[in-house]
């Protein structure tokens, strides 16, 4: 197998599952969703609608820059805004048949892409770590 | 020019310089660190010593679950505790000669790489945007 065939492979073949995905719903307080981030240690998760369909990222530097002010941070406005309401909608997705070379091009400016099923659902995550470990193999040889 | 001649190439070939990389010092306080990170937009920054020396990186989920307690976010104790005392050392380093193979193979589990002078100085960084991008083009060939 060379590196052309890995890349023919469909983005299933690579991807981190749903279900060992960590994410947030449009509806979840920030303050959940810092929860999420920080415990978890990403720095970006996906956020769902509630028929699990991906409808963008929440950062962590994002949550904080929503409550900085001038005079220190207002932590205590976290509980009062939702995922949603400040989320980024800047989120690739592939679906599950696709090339992992398309992966490959949208990793380029994106740290993780989400593969989704033909209805919007999370199937699941492909990283750059997934994609530079198998390059780096393919390109030793 | 092939992958392979691409990837053994020096790793300043490849590097953002270091006046163009934010960084903060271990003598610096949380508080000055959260302000660079989120200011910034990187979830993730290199830490110097005051010879301009590669110390350690900081994370902003590193500083937020710092003042995480059990009844909210003590951010009126970032200013006084230094990123010396809270930053993770494991930072990746290579200096300006070595081949970019080696700043892909430490890729894989760090999204970015500091490239140091002889002295131990920062240099640059090589991201894994930079590698993916340069790895994209010669895949496609
Ligand atoms: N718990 C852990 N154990 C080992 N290594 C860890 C780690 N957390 C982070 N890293 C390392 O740091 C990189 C950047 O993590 P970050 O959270 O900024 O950026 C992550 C995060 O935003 C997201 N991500 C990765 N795995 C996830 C998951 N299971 N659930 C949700 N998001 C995930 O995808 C981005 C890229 O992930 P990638 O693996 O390429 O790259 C990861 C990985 O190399
Ligand atoms: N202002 C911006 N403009 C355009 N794209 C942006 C951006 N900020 C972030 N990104 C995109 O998001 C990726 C992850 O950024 P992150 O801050 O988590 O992770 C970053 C950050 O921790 C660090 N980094 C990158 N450039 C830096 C710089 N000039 N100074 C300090 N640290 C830097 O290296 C990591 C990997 O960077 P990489 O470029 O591979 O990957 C970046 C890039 O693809």
């Amino acid at each position: 197998v060379d590196v052309s065939q890995f890349l023919s492979q469909p983005a299933e073949s690579l991807m981190i599952a749903a279900d060992n995905v960590a994410c947030v719903y449009v509806d979840h307080t920030l303050e959940h969703a810092l929860l999420v981030l920080t415990h978890s240690g990403y720095s970006a998760i996906p956020v769902l609608d509630t028929q699990s369909a991906v409808r963008g990222l929440i950062h962590t530097n994002l949550v904080i820059n929503t409550v900085a002010g001038l005079d220190g941070y207002h932590m205590e406005s976290l509980s009062h805004q939702t995922v949603g309401s400040v989320m980024s909608d800047r989120v690739p997705t592939l679906r599950r048949s696709e090339p992992l070379l398309k992966a490959l091009e949208l990793a380029i400016n994106h740290t993780f892409i989400c593969v989704v099923e033909e209805d919007g659902r999370l199937a699941g995550i492909i990283t750059r770590k997934a994609l530079l470990g198998k390059l780096y193999q393919y390109v030793r040889e």
